[in-house]
């Protein structure tokens, strides 16, 4: 049987958040090793890649590894019926048509069951290569979150250009352009706030706002975000979930013509 | 004129 169990029913609330923009339908891989998801946007531009960790949950139990089919809508609804204090369950016997939620409130005097029905999907794996990145910035995820907000109302897409002075983002449409550059913050400062730039080499890459605006959505995650970047290659862009994971999403660069 | 590439032209199907 399979049984994993979050104290912290918030923290897959927050997931199911994060990948709903994205995702319709995806395969959860459930392993002794956790929780795994990779699938694309029916538009087969972005990536998104989730991993949670076993040894992250309060109880972790997989007999055999599963292949569950899940609507995201369904499931989506099914955890905003959580509280954010209570305690999850997911259970699903071998070879399932159905995975069950259990959601328990703090003091165990209100418990809810969600049965959903499982669906078959055609899986497609896609093999990421590993790559050494020209750029790694990290910064806090809601400025991140704010400029891609902000950028996306001059234009349809976004140019974030790294080097060794900081990153800047711009954005140009009919309206005009917006230009927003982030210096690199000084070691001594706060983590969260911090901004800091590994540079290799430097890179400049332009990226459509609609999904940029989608990942986003992990803001509530994780205090700061991780992009990586290199010429010709997607956006690698990652928030940490707690201590038990990550999300990563990649996105396909816009070339000229 | 950009246009927009797929993941899947830079990843491959495994």
């Amino acid at each position: 049987m399979f049984e994993a169990r979050l104290v912290q029913s918030v923290i897959l609330k927050k997931v199911l958040e994060a990948i709903k923009d994205l995702l319709t339908e995806a395969t959860f891989e459930c392993s002794d090793c956790g929780i795994q998801l990779q699938a694309m946007d029916n538009a087969h531009v972005s990536l998104v890649s989730l991993n949670l960790r076993s040894d992250g949950f309060d109880k972790y139990r997989c007999d055999r590894n599963l292949s569950m089919g899940m609507s995201v809508p369904c499931m989506s609804k099914i955890l905003r019926c959580a509280s954010s204090e209570d305690t999850v369950t997911l259970r699903a016997w071998d070879n399932p048509d159905t995975i069950v939620f259990v959601f328990e409130s703090p003091n165990r005097d209100k418990i809810s069951e969600y049965e959903m029905k499982l669906i078959n999907l055609d899986q497609e794996h896609l093999g990421i290569p590993e790559t050494l990145y020209s750029c790694v910035v990290k910064m806090p995820s809601q400025e991140f979150a704010r400029i891609c907000r902000d950028l996306s109302q001059f234009g349809d897409a976004m140019t974030i250009a790294c080097s060794k002075e900081g990153i800047k983002f711009s954005a140009a449409g009919d309206y005009g352009t917006a230009n927003v550059k982030l210096a690199q913050t000084a070691e001594t400062e706060n983590q969260e706030e911090a901004v800091v730039v590994e540079m290799k080499e430097p890179v400049k890459l332009t990226f459509s706002c609609r999904y940029l605006n989608s990942f986003v959505k992990a803001t509530p995650l994780c205090a700061q975000v991780q992009l990586s970047m290199s010429a010709e290659v997607p956006l690698v862009c990652e928030y940490q979930i707690g201590e038990i994971g990550h999300i990563r999403y990649y996105l396909a660069p816009k070339i000229d013509d | 004129k950009m246009a927009q590439r797929t993941i899947t032209s830079f990843f491959t199907r495994t």
